[in-house]
């Protein structure tokens, strides 16, 4: 999968990929303060691709909100809710509105999850479809942070520890391997980087081709970005 | 400027007259359009940034379009509604270092004449012991009938005169006339057609770029020069023979990663040269900075030769890595200089200075500008000056001016070009000289009032404090003046009478120069205090500079930030009428246009609200 934390106020973005073997768990947001948690599962393609490289995206994502006694599963295939002492599955195929006390939940018919935790945090969930017979590609998600603006500093995780802002200097931008791509050093965390200049895609507006952000790339599974490394951030399960 | 030949520009005239340092410019330019069918001909001109532009008028088929000076709000209005008809308005672009451009466009009828009238004014500057009056002419062909004009008149008497222009060849350089009598100067460059073209025959016109007349007035006086006339006065402060202060500077660089490669190495040159340049008794150090701080020593050293060797090796080694931490760096310096201080270390009659030179938004450490403002006021408490120089098109400039202005200082823009190191040189060489610090000029009270700032933290070499005020006596023949200020030994005290001159003895033959050029003095130089009182302080006091400025801009018709001048064009075929529009901007607005490399059209571009940030995870 590939995160992109986009600053507008810098009228810029970061990017980095974190690739692992399918099936691995990540952490993306824990806020032990306000109980929220967001663990996501990559998935590979249905075969390797002729390249060789293995790509892995997000097919499911486990949200637990521990302080209103919310849990959400949310795979390719459905959702599931569980509040108030029950579970609720509904369909991506469908289009559904459901507002709790806690938690209110709109799905557009095979295309998002919208998320609203009460006084917490707003997400959207982007479904996105692949033709079924597709040789390599499978269905997978994405994950949209939209508010987060009432969890605590404590958050972290390999999205949530970015909710803090991110101070980073960018020089000596050279050449790099591609020509519309240069490469360039990067001061972010006390780590001097080298980065490239590339664009990643945002589906919010356009699920089929979304747009491109242009981004700072930071190699290495965003080696010296992110703190510690992409392997910190593996979870046993997905709550 | 023309589309084609068909459209002739057949005059163009530059006439400045400079009263006692007050300069008024008009640029007239004539054209006609020589073709069958209307069109559309350019008014574009470079003025300098420190000028207001007072008219813009156009004469069409003998009928004069005039300007009228209004609120940006009110104009803004006007504006938007010839927008939505789809016509366009006049632009004002950031243009280098010191000018910014003028340009409109008028639609002129088969056969016709146009004539532009473009006035503007501005009180030149004293830097480095000279005034400079800039010229900048671009016809794009030659033209039948040009000239630049410049008459001066200082009652001080002139003490040189000096005309340049970057164009002039060694055919050209003869053309430049220049008479210079006891207090009056006469330069004019008026070159035939033949004599602009690049080459016998051909089109292609040599004279492209900036006339400069440089030139500095007689200082006898101590008290300085105070002239009154009609009903208002202005004092010029600059006595002579004063000996400089000894002065001492922690210069405080910004090693932050962004400041790597040129920006670095320029930084290191001009930091060697500066340290060749510290006098022995001066007293410097050294502090670098990106997150973290480090200073070459902990306190201020002599710059002896040995000392000042010591520190080029230090400096030689300053290496760009990590992030911006201004807060905690200036802090650092300013404890240093007090705690100098206390401990006697330093000289008594000495002036204590901070120079800090960063290219970035401050994002280490305590890092909201306004936070680092309040820390570094609070510890400053008015006992040093300090000097920041922003290097390149992302540093926060306003934020460094406030800071700065705050702090008896002042602040000054860098521009990352192959001549930054000069640049950074020259802002040095200007604050590196104090002469007093903290001069107060003061007039009784029941004599003059409206006075502008007549209390100054330094007066440097080479330049020149100004203060002017109103008479509350018309008929007053003269008041008191006093001079206070600090200086190397003693304490500077010196009094003195100012009484009116009589201008038609002084210039017999001049029946009239712009009888109200020390009221329009007053007006510029109130209205310039108030526009930089109006970024600092509390806010009900920048809302009320703000106000008086924009009263004085309508009150004077001066194009400031806060005002507009709009000329109705003449009615299109379409029958509807269009403004022009000139606007002045702000130096966060030309940095803006410099680092877009676009133009500024005016305020009136919405303004973008930054979306919250946003952070996700997706597929390809």
């Amino acid at each position: 999968p590939h995160f992109i934390i986009e600053l507008p106020e810098k009228n810029d973005s970061l990017c980095f990929n974190i690739n692992n073997r399918p099936g691995t768990i990540f952490n993306l947001v824990r806020d032990p303060k306000s109980g929220i948690l967001v663990n996501g599962q990559v998935i590979g393609e249905k075969k390797i691709s002729p390249n060789g490289e293995v790509k892995t995206y997000f097919w499911r994502f486990g949200i637990v909100h521990k302080t209103l006694g919310v849990r959400l599963e949310v795979s390719t295939k459905d959702i599931s809710v569980f509040q108030d002492g029950k579970w609720v599955k509904l369909l991506w195929s469908d289009t559904a509105s459901v507002k709790g006390p806690n938690v209110d939940l709109l799905v557009t018919k095979d295309r998002s999850l919208t998320v609203t935790l009460k006084d917490s945090v707003k997400f959207v969930i982007l479904l996105h479809k692949v033709w079924e017979k597709h040789p390599y590609h499978r269905d997978y998600l994405g994950f949209y942070t939209l508010d987060r603006h009432l969890l605590s500093n404590s958050v972290h995780g390999l999205l949530g520890q970015f909710y803090h802002g991110i101070e980073y200097e960018v020089t000596n931008l050279r050449p790099g391997a591609v020509p519309e791509k240069p490469d360039a050093t990067m001061y972010v965390k006390g780590h001097e980087l080298n980065v490239t200049r590339g664009w990643q895609r945002d589906f919010r507006r356009d699920v089929k081709n979304g747009e491109n952000v242009p981004c700072w790339f930071i190699h290495y599974n965003g080696t010296g970005l992110i703190d510690g490394d992409a392997t910190d951030y593996i979870v046993s399960g997905l709550f | 400027s023309t589309n084609e030949a068909k459209v002739e520009v057949y005059s163009m005239t530059v006439d400045s007259t400079v009263t006692s340092r007050f300069a008024h410019t008009v640029m007239t330019s004539k054209a006609l359009n020589k073709a069958n069918s209307s069109q559309e001909i350019f008014f574009e001109v470079e003025l300098p940034k420190t000028a207001f532009i007072t008219n813009f008028s156009m004469v069409i088929e003998g009928q004069v379009y005039v300007g009228e000076v209004k609120e940006k709000e009110k104009a803004k209005k006007q504006y938007e509604k010839a927008v939505s008809s789809g016509q366009t308005a006049g632009l004002v672009k950031a243009s280098g270092r010191t000018m910014e451009k003028f340009s409109v466009s008028v639609n002129i009828a088969a056969k016709s004449n146009v004539t532009f009238i473009l006035t503007y004014e501005e009180l030149l500057q004293r830097k480095f012991g000279k005034y400079e009056i800039q010229t900048r002419v671009k016809p794009k062909l030659p033209v039948q009938d040009f000239h630049i004009v410049t008459n001066i008149y200082e009652p001080q008497g002139i003490a040189f005169v000096d005309a340049h222009a970057n164009f002039l060849s060694n055919e050209l350089l003869p053309l430049v006339e220049k008479t210079v009598t006891d207090k009056k100067a006469h330069i004019s460059f008026s070159p035939t057609i033949e004599q602009q073209r690049k080459c016998p025959g051909c089109d292609a016109t040599q004279i492209d770029g900036d006339f400069i007349i440089k030139y500095d007035v007689n200082r006898a006086e101590t008290l300085g020069d105070i002239q009154i006339v009609n009903g208002y006065f202005v004092h010029f402060f600059a006595p002579p023979d004063l000996p400089r202060v000894p002065k001492n500077v922690v210069f405080v660089i910004d090693r932050s990663g962004s400041m790597s490669g040129r920006k670095m190495e320029q930084t290191r040159e001009a930091l060697l040269s500066i340290l060749k340049e510290l006098h022995e008794e001066d007293y410097f150090a050294l502090i670098q900075f990106d997150s973290e701080i480090d200073s070459w020593k902990e306190s201020l050293t002599k710059a002896t030769k040995e000392n000042v060797d010591e520190a080029m090796v230090f400096v030689n080694r300053i290496s760009a890595r990590g992030v911006t931490n201004i807060n905690d760096a200036v802090l650092r310096g300013v404890n240093m200089l007090l705690t100098d201080r206390q401990q006697k270390r330093l000289h008594e009659r000495s002036v204590d200075m901070i120079i800090l030179l960063t290219d970035g938004m401050p994002n280490s450490g305590v890092s909201a500008p306004h936070l680092i403002q309040e820390n570094v006021r609070s510890a400053i408490g008015g006992k040093m000056s300090l000097f920041c120089l922003g290097f390149g098109d992302y540093v926060d400039y306003s934020f460094l001016d406030v800071m700065s202005k705050e702090n008896k200082g002042l602040a000054r823009r860098i521009y990352e070009a192959s001549d930054a190191t000069l640049q950074l040189q020259g802002f040095y060489e200007e604050v590196s000289s104090p002469l007093l610090s903290e001069v107060d000029l003061r007039y009784p009270d029941n004599a003059v009032d409206f006075l502008t700032t007549n209390h100054f933290a330094q007066l440097f070499n080479g330049s020149e404090i100004v203060v002017a005020g109103r008479l509350k006596d018309e008929q007053l023949d003269n008041f008191m003046v006093e001079v206070f200020g600090q200086g190397l030994e003693d304490d500077f005290k010196v009094q003195g009478q100012a009484s009116p001159q009589d201008w038609n003895v002084m210039y017999p033959d001049d029946e009239y120069i712009f009888g109200d050029f020390t009221e329009r003095l007053w007006a510029y130089l109130t209205i310039q205090q108030l526009l930089e009182k109006s970024k600092s302080g509390a806010p009900d006091e920048k809302a009320n500079a703000t106000a008086k400025a924009l009263d004085m801009s309508l009150l004077y018709s001066f194009v400031t930030p806060l005002t507009s001048m709009v000329v109705t064009k003449p009615e299109t075929e379409d029958g509807t009428d269009s403004p022009l529009i000139a606007d002045k901007l702000t130096e966060e607005q030309r940095q803006q246009a410099d680092r877009l490399g676009t133009t500024v059209s005016h305020s009136y571009r919405a303004q973008a609200l930054y979306p919250q940030p946003s952070y996700f995870v997706d597929g390809d």
